[in-house]
């Protein structure tokens, strides 16, 4: 089982990293 | 997602939520994942996972972490010439790699069978006929 995220959310996150 | 997938080394992710597995494992293994891998795939399969919008992706470098290529045959280039490097002696983290291997599992495959005994996670988008297959379910 995992979390599914949004494409947006995703992109988000590795923008932040 | 990518300790729960370490062994064995390669998988088939298959099913309806094999896409939103993948990158969520992708963005698992560039941002979070404290093993610092290098992450390898082609642009296709980027736009695969995020829906065509692998330039934002790419974008960011991630301090060289994140290799994109153009064809697989690029891509399978440079995981031997890796594999040779790292057999020499140069240290190299863990590299996680993403692929779809529709008619070219064999050519994955053997270069899966190149990287025996080194740290590689292979994770393969839809069915692989060479080894396990997983069918993610959201939770």
């Amino acid at each position: 089982l995992f979390t599914t995220q949004p494409v947006s959310e995703s992109i988000a996150l590795l923008q932040q990293s | 997602l990518l300790r729960d997938i370490a062994r064995p080394v390669h998988s088939g992710i298959a099913g309806a939520f094999a896409n939103d597995w993948l990158r969520a494992a992708f963005v698992e293994a560039l941002v979070s994942d404290e093993r610092l891998p290098d992450v390898i795939t082609t642009r296709h399969d980027l736009d695969l996972m995020f829906c065509g919008q692998s330039s934002q992706v790419i974008a960011h470098g991630f301090n060289e972490r994140l290799h994109v290529f153009e064809a697989l045959e690029e891509v399978v280039e440079h995981l031997e010439a890796k594999a040779d490097d790292i057999r020499s002696g140069q240290a190299a983290p863990t590299t996680v790699w993403f692929a779809t291997p529709g008619d070219d599992a064999d050519v994955i495959h053997q270069t899966i069978e190149y990287w025996a005994g080194l740290d590689l996670i292979a994770l393969f988008h839809g069915n692989w006929s060479h080894g396990p297959n997983r069918h993610p379910q959201p939770a």
